[in-house]
Parts: structure tokens; sequence; C-alpha cells
């Protein structure tokens, strides 16, 4: 573990942490994308399936049920809560989130570590989450202005990968051997689509005022 | 194997 992996995983908590709030507390979810959470609960539950058969440490297990249980509860608060459902966007929110399903499993199939039924749906995952965030942008440009609640949870889920990267490029300098081109490029395409928004968002944040 | 040090990040 190092500075920047900690950093990323805190970060990636913290998205997660802010979008329970919002829902949880002001039994909102204007302007989040019920697809993009789809595609994270679908990205966890195809990336930790290892959770029962390889222990690597308690931080890391209990990070992943972490993950698991809220992306799963995003979900169920937004399709099922009535007060939660009754603020979601349904009309906006139309990004075709499962025509990026199948490309990404097509491609897992095709490029991967190892063949292996873990390994081909853990690559999976690493495609699907580096386009998880589409349906969300899209939203966003079509619903203008939104809250700081939502632009902070963008912000830092946009922001945690690439500290990801920041750790591989550590990792690669200090462990040998450490090489993981799917891992790198998948982040770093991940990383690249949260590129205008960054931009409007410091445009924003600098400004003082919401992000538009 | 290195294939542990890919999983043991999140």
């Amino acid at each position: 573990m190092n500075i920047f992996r900690l950093a990323g995983d805190m970060t990636h908590l913290a998205s997660v942490l802010v979008l329970l709030l919002k829902i949880h507390t002001i039994k909102s979810c204007a302007g989040v994308s019920l697809r993009t959470q789809e595609l994270y609960a679908i990205v966890f539950a195809t990336r930790y399936l290892d959770i029962f058969t390889s222990f690597v440490s308690v931080y890391n297990t209990f990070m992943k049920l972490v993950f698991l249980g809220s992306s799963f509860s995003i979900v169920w608060y937004m399709r099922y809560h009535k007060a939660v459902h009754r603020t979601y966007d349904r009309e906006q929110d139309t990004f075709r989130h499962w025509f990026l399903v199948l490309p990404c499993l097509v491609l897992a199939l095709l490029i991967h570590e190892k063949f292996t039924f873990l390994e081909v749906l853990w690559t999976f995952s690493l495609y699907l989450e580096a386009v998880a965030i589409l349906p969300q942008l899209v939203l966003l440009q079509r619903t203008r202005n939104i809250d700081n609640l939502t632009g902070q949870y963008i912000f830092l889920l946009g922001g945690y990968r690439g500290l990801y990267i920041l750790n591989w490029i550590y990792r690669y300098f200090t462990e040998p051997h450490f090489v993981h081109w799917i891992t790198w490029i998948a982040g770093l395409v991940q990383t690249l689509l949260y590129a205008d928004f960054f931009y409007y968002y410091f445009l924003r944040f600098i400004g003082g005022r919401g992000v538009e | 194997n290195k294939n542990d040090v890919t999983k043991d990040e999140l």
C-alpha cells in the first residue's frame, strides 16, 4: 500500500459517502444517473467475485464490502424508495447503458491477462468502470445546473482513479515486474473521460458558484 | 505470483 493508493481509496470512499449522504439525508437523487449507479453495481459485483476465495487483508475485504453494499443500496434507493425515486429524473437519464455492457464483455473475452472465468469478469469490470460514468456525464449536460453534492460526488469519483494512476506509476518504479497494461489503459481512459468535467468544475469552484 | 499483486488493489 502506498500513499497514492490509500488517497485513491479514501477519495473513492468519500464519493460514495457523499452520494449516500445526499440520498439518505435530503432524500433526493436529483441530477444523479441511476444508469451509472447500475453500471457501478455490476462493476463491483464482477470485480469482487474473489472476495470469498482470496483474502488479501482486512482493509481490502472491508472496502470491498463497503463498495458492494453502497452501490447496491444506492440503486435500491433510487429504484424503490418512493421519496427518493420521485426525485429521479427518468426522462433525462436515457443513455443506453446496456449498450456499454456487451462491448466491454466482448473486449474482456478478447483482451485479458488470463483466460479464466474470474479473470475475464475482473477484466470486464475494468472496462465497464472506464465507461460507467458516461450516463452521468450525459445527464449532467442535460440538466445543466447541478447541486454541489452531486458535483462533489462526480469530482471525487473522477479523482480516485487519477490517484490510482499515480499509484501505478509509483509501483512500476518500486516493484519489479509490476506491469499491468490493461489496468493502466482502462484507468487512463476512465480518468480522461472526466477531463471536461474537471475543467468546468475548477472554473466554477474557483468562481465559488455551483457546477454548471 | 504477479497476478496476486494485481488483485491486491480495489
